[in-house]
């Protein structure tokens, strides 16, 4: 107010139309930067393959995840979509999967839910049960691997199945390394790995399969570093 | 609240919206497609303040003690949000993985006087 134009508080002259838009655009891209906790926005390089974008969107719609952990705790979720690669020689070879977790580090991620989907084809013969196996691994090429997790599936028709990995991934994201190495190996007593991405009907010239890239979700919440320093009475 | 005009004087709630497109932030923001950044503006003289239903801030509070008191501060009311909402984002981060979170307190939906 007052009968000097511009800002009283600060004695700035007033700013014409186009450079006021163009201050507040710089403020609400700081203002989403520094909510999202990024100093910067993400470099995009490549991009997902928007079938499985879609896929994933779709289950973590489908409320599976979210609905089962309200988010109003200042939690959020991630989907990370894994770069595979057949581990082995077929037809005892495994689903190799790697996830990058870079943001995560340092930043006290408490996992409350995290599951890892996998897609998994009908050997064509009649409903029939299979045994799936995920492993966390070392690097490719290191044949230590450790069992994470052991179940029967009922392969009626191709279909998405779902692993929980809430523990390993929180024990992965605590020891802070960079990239989750897992393997996946499902199979018919002995038979080929019906998880595998070779083989299936759609899959690209390069042997990946867009429409059925496993993926990872995770329910996490950011540790405050208030509870850890919390004084208790006697 | 008062959804203000061209033209300022007391009070009320500025409308600001950004497209991420016009940004060229869409290739990393999934959803929304944009940001409402409104934000509060203008004057609050002393008949206003506390208006509409800011009484609650601590603020307000010591101020209308002191009116009541007669004590003639200096003090002045501020125009702020009263109402604000969580905007609920969906992005690529810089592993390619997709991050859906509830951003709270980010979208002011109405302003007034402390």
């Amino acid at each position: 107010g007052g009968d000097s134009p511009g800002c009283v508080s600060c004695g700035l002259p007033a700013l014409d139309k186009e450079a006021e838009d163009r201050l507040m655009i710089e403020v609400a891209k700081q203002q989403i930067l520094s909510k999202l906790h990024l100093k910067e926005r993400p470099n995009i390089t490549h991009t997902i393959p928007r079938v499985a974008l879609l896929t994933a969107l779709r289950k973590l719609q489908a409320g599976r995840v979210s609905n089962t952990i309200p988010t109003k705790d200042h939690g959020y979720e991630i989907v990370s979509f894994a770069e595979t690669e057949e581990r082995g020689i077929a037809p005892n070879a495994s689903l190799g999967l790697t996830f990058q977790f870079l943001q995560e580090h340092g930043q006290n991620i408490q996992v409350l839910q995290s599951s890892l989907w996998v897609y998994a084809r009908s050997s064509g013969l009649d409903p029939h049960r299979i045994r799936a196996q995920v492993f966390l691994s070392g690097l490719p090429g290191d044949s230590n691997r450790t069992l994470l997790v052991e179940k029967t599936l009922d392969i009626q028709e191709s279909n998405w199945h779902t692993f929980t990995i809430t523990r390993p991934l929180q024990a992965f994201l605590d020891r802070e390394h960079s990239h989750l190495h897992l393997e996946v190996s499902c199979r018919e007593d002995g038979g080929e790995n019906l998880c595998s991405l070779q083989g299936s009907s759609s899959s690209s010239s390069s042997g990946d399969n867009p429409h059925h890239q496993p993926f990872l979700v995770a329910k996490v919440r950011q540790h405050d570093d208030q509870s850890k320093h919390s004084l208790r009475k006697r | 609240s008062l959804r203000c005009g061209d033209d300022v004087t007391v009070c009320c709630k500025r409308d600001f919206y950004i497209k991420f497109k016009d940004i060229q932030w869409q290739d990393w923001i999934i959803a929304p497609e944009g940001y409402h950044m409104n934000y509060c503006m203008g004057q609050c003289p002393q008949h206003l303040s506390g208006s509409p239903g800011i009484a609650s801030s601590f603020h307000a509070t010591v101020f209308s003690q002191l009116k009541i008191n007669g004590i003639n501060t200096a003090v002045t009311s501020c125009c702020v949000p009263t109402e604000r909402r969580p905007l609920s984002m969906m992005y690529f981060n810089s592993q390619h993985n997709i991050v859906k979170m509830d951003v709270p307190d980010m979208i002011v939906d109405s302003c007034g006087c402390t």
